[in-house]
């Protein structure tokens, strides 16, 4: 999986 | 996007709009916690600096700029406008025992060691706490008003559909935080005790009273 997908969020 | 996420941030935005209503009609900010509001300020400033290096869409930057703004005009009423309604002697949270930890934490426990990943990290973790002043107040003087209550469902809320969210985006796209995740967790359990009562009192037309 990708670590670090909360970036596109708020 | 999918919906999870979205009533998440509408949520949170419906949150933001209740409180700023409530001050503004009321011209009282009686029984909300300015320590939590600076920290609230603080997780924005912090979190949205990539506003000016990373262009994510048209939704993400204007949603930014409303948190930013709605913070930024909470806190000019606050301590400026109706200052004479704020509530200095029950707001008597220690915020340094919040931000001191979460510096701290942030330091250690990143994915990256960069100025802006390490403010990203601090404005999650400060942010999973930043509602204990808030909640504190409410103990202290051992009620809350029903707008105010509002104001706490919609925010913890947002929060709470965010770990939906990531759990749909863990399923559907693989993608997954473990420093969003373990923060919203925190920051989700730290209502618990609210929404429990919100829901046994507030919804019942109930004044949010805690027991003596």
């Amino acid at each position: 999986g990708n670590e670090k997908a909360s970036k596109d969020e708020l | 996007m999918n919906i999870f996420r979205l009533a998440g941030d509408l949520s949170h935005l419906l949150a933001i709009i209740i409180l700023l209503l409530k001050i503004w009609k009321t011209r009282s900010c009686a029984g909300i916690s300015g320590k939590s509001q600076v920290l609230f300020a603080i997780v924005y400033l912090t979190r949205y600096l990539d506003l000016f290096t990373t262009y994510i869409s048209l939704y993400n930057s204007i949603m930014k700029i409303v948190f930013i703004a709605a913070s930024g005009a909470t806190l000019y009423l606050m301590y400026v406008k109706f200052k004479a309604t704020y509530d200095h002697n029950h707001d008597s949270f220690r915020i340094e025992f919040l931000l001191i930890p979460c510096v701290i934490l942030a330091l250690i426990i990143n994915h990256d060691f960069t100025v802006m990943e390490i403010l990203w990290t601090f404005s999650i973790y400060l942010e999973s706490v930043a509602i204990l002043p808030q909640l504190f107040l409410v103990s202290k003087t051992g009620e809350a008003e029903s707008i105010t209550s509002h104001y706490l469902f919609a925010l913890g809320s947002y929060r709470a559909l965010y770990l939906l969210n990531w759990i749909y985006r863990y399923m559907a796209e693989s993608h997954y935080d473990l420093i969003a995740i373990f923060a919203g967790v925190v920051q989700t359990i730290l209502y618990c005790d609210f929404f429990y009562l919100y829901i046994t009192k507030v919804l019942k037309g109930k004044k949010l009273q805690l027991p003596a």
